[in-house]
């Protein structure tokens, strides 16, 4: 799992 | 990004806008918990350390940096400033706040996806800004009279994380294996504490009379 994708949200 | 989560990104801007507008222009926080601000400040500061060591895009950096800023500037408005701070009811603003904050942190050091520094944070942050509300909500109840932009300012943040659940189901049926249980959860219960501030608003809106909640 993509770790940037992961945390993409505010 | 989708449209749930922009508008629920908006509606959260837009809110702090509210409150920045009302403590800058006429001086004044009446009504504002002092409490729920540096709870807010400590949950964006839990929250954007990763502004430091990543980058997602233009829009994720400014937001947090706007979020950051904004939230610490209330604060010192609230504390420092003498004129804003003169209106600050602290009398009425007794919500034990610090009692949130250990019982949150305790929680994600049981409770995260991975077990590291920044992680924990990020997972304290989300049970934080679940409750972060609670000594706003209190004071409005004391508050016999809310003036309309702390009713705005109040009604907005309870619909931007409302937004992110539609933005949560979205992706949920538009993406593989995309699920945050933690941050659903957390999502969840801070919007239901909103639900009765949901109820009076929308009737005063309606009726056209002064926003109040039952004591």
């Amino acid at each position: 799992k993509n770790s940037k994708r992961n945390k993409d949200e505010l | 990004m989708n449209i749930f989560r922009l508008a629920g990104d908006m509606s959260h801007l837009f809110s702090i806008l509210l409150l920045l507008l009302k403590i800058h222009t006429i001086k004044s926080c009446a009504g504002v918990s002092l409490k729920t601000q540096e709870l807010y400040a400590l949950v964006f500061a839990t929250r954007y350390l990763d502004i430091f060591t990543g980058y997602i895009s233009l829009y994720n950096t400014l937001m947090k940096m706007f979020f950051l800023w904004s939230s610490f500037t209330i604060v010192w408005y609230m504390r420092y400033h003498n004129v804003v701070r003169r209106s600050y009811d602290k009398d009425q603003d007794t919500f034990r706040h610090y009692f949130l904050i250990l019982p949150c942190f305790i929680l994600a050091l049981l409770v995260h996806e991975k077990f590291t520094f920044l992680e924990v944070l990020w997972t304290f942050s989300l049970y934080l800004e679940a409750v972060a509300i609670l000594p706003q909500l209190v004071l409005l109840q004391r508050t016999r009279n809310v003036d309309n932009l702390t009713g705005h300012y109040v009604f907005f943040l309870g619909a931007y994380r409302s937004f992110y659940i539609l933005n949560w189901i979205y992706r949920y049926f538009t993406e593989q294996n995309y699920y945050k249980w933690i941050t659903w959860i957390s999502g969840l219960v801070q919007t239901a504490l909103y639900a009765d501030f949901f109820y009076y608003y929308v009737k005063s809106w309606r009726n056209s009379e002064r926003l109040q909640l039952p004591a």
